[in-house]
């Protein structure tokens, strides 16, 4: 563990957690990509299957249990409770376009062909790109409150600190995954262009140009 | 084998 993982992974958390917030508190989900939030849940869901086989620390194991209860309870949220206020004809981008190719990379490119190991690494390629519906559809409609840009700034900002916990790891103990850093690299860069906008508007809500 | 390769990482 590292500062900048142990940042990241609290900046995760924030994310994760301003999302519930704004939802629970504005009683509403407009603008907030459904679709990206299940993407989401299947991410935590494979990635974090080896709760049941293996443990690493106690620091480990809540997280996850957090990531996935909170990933849960936004979908709910979404799909359930404050469904009448979701804008799925907004929320139009095609996920199987997403899945399918990342399930048959995560099939062909992984560090051991067995079943746990395949579904982590259909969850880090999947990670990788389940904002895109999110960003899709902020482009849609051509804008985002003030909040949904925080909780952006913070998902952004725990994959670049991973990349920096790569670095660090690398240097310091010889470790790296190369899955992983691909992966953390293509998530990083499609946050580039909204760090961008959100820098230079100072985090307030945007208008965001196609 | 199931899950051989160990995953520290969140």
């Amino acid at each position: 563990m590292n500062i900048f993982r142990l940042i990241g992974d609290l900046s995760h958390l924030a994310a994760i957690i301003i999302l519930l917030l704004k939802i629970w508190k504005s009683r509403s989900c407009a603008g907030i990509s459904g679709k990206s939030q299940i993407l989401f849940a299947i991410v935590f869901t494979t990635r974090y299957l080896d709760l049941l086989t293996s443990f690493i620390s106690l620091y480990n194991t809540c997280m996850k249990v957090i990531y996935i209860g909170c990933a849960y309870a936004t979908v709910y949220l979404i799909y359930m409770k404050f469904r009448a206020t979701y804008d799925g004809n907004h929320d139009s981008f095609r996920v199987e376009f997403l899945v399918v190719p990342v399930g048959g990379l995560a099939v062909l490119i992984n560090h051991d062909f067995s079943f746990l190991e395949i579904l982590w690494t259909f969850s880090i390629y999947l990670e990788s790109v389940a904002i895109l519906p999110q960003l899709f559809m902020i482009s849609k409609t051509g804008e985002a409150e003030t909040i949904t840009t925080h909780y952006l700034f913070c998902l952004g900002l725990y994959r670049a600190l991973y990349l920096f916990n790569w670095i660090w790891r690398f240097y310091f103990e010889g470790f790296f995954d190369m899955i992983a850093i691909v992966a953390g690299v293509v998530q990083t860069v499609l946050y580039c262009d909204f760090f961008y906008l959100y820098v230079t508007k100072d985090g307030k809500g945007y208008r965001f140009s196609i | 084998v199931i899950g051989r390769t160990k995953h520290d990482e969140l």
